[in-house]
């Protein structure tokens, strides 16, 4: 686990920051 | 193969481009790359890149159908894997940093990036063995499919997969709609997919 090949690490990195700006945007909820 | 001129940024809006550009609500796309295994020369597909638009009632089906001790686990996974990206040790379950709910595509997305077909299996081998469209609309029709991930994917609250084979590999859609077969959207994913350069955008 602690050696994502890379693209399955920079898919998860944008998959985990986009996932954080959707939840914190006020005017989604 | 055409794909190895494509790298990460260029993969990245082309399934952008596919998602976003498309008439229907698609809930992600994601580009499985084909290769061949050294040792077995088996026909390998295995996760190229991929892009989650997710669904417009996300917020209301958070729970879907999963337990609370499916949510325990979820959000674990995605603690530790926030961990694993930005470095910093997990926070305790307290401190979640990862405090809404996991829905059941955003999973369905995120296990994806462990799977991979070989010769043929699973509805994206299917398409790439064939070299045409495989397309299955319906949550019956995916429970029913002989194709573990197509089964896989209405358990999560998929209702349509297309896999389109393209230079390199196959482009996998899905939708927690109802979509039925359109030669315009598969037509699209095969123009920008087998346009072939880094050129892209």
């Amino acid at each position: 686990e602690g050696d994502l090949p890379i693209a399955r690490k920079k898919s998860l990195q944008r998959f985990l920051e986009k996932r954080k700006e959707r939840y914190r945007s006020p005017t989604e909820l | 193969s055409s794909t190895a001129c494509f790298n990460q940024e260029t993969l990245q809006y082309r399934l952008q481009a596919v998602i976003e550009g498309a008439r229907e609500s698609w809930t992600y796309a994601i580009f499985w790359q084909s290769s061949v295994d050294a040792a077995t020369g088996a026909s390998l597909l295995a996760w190229g890149d991929g892009y989650y638009r997710g669904c417009d009632d996300d917020k209301r089906k958070l729970r879907g159908a999963s337990t609370a001790a499916d949510q325990e686990h979820r959000k674990r996974v995605l603690r530790e894997l926030n961990s694993l990206i930005s470095g910093a040790p997990p926070p305790a379950a307290d401190e979640d940093a990862v405090d809404e709910e996991v829905t059941d595509t955003e999973w369905f997305f995120l296990v994806s990036m462990a799977q991979s077909f070989v010769d043929g299996a699973g509805l994206p081998g299917h398409a790439l063995l064939t070299a045409s469209a495989a397309w299955v609309a319906g949550a019956d029709r995916l429970a029913s499919a002989a194709c573990e991930r197509a089964r896989q994917a209405q358990a999560f609250g998929i209702q349509t997969m297309a896999c389109i084979p393209v230079g390199g590999g196959v482009v996998e859609l899905g939708s927690t709609g109802l979509i039925y077969h359109n030669a315009e959207i598969t037509g699209k994913v095969r123009a920008l997919f087998t346009s072939g350069t880094d050129a892209f955008p």
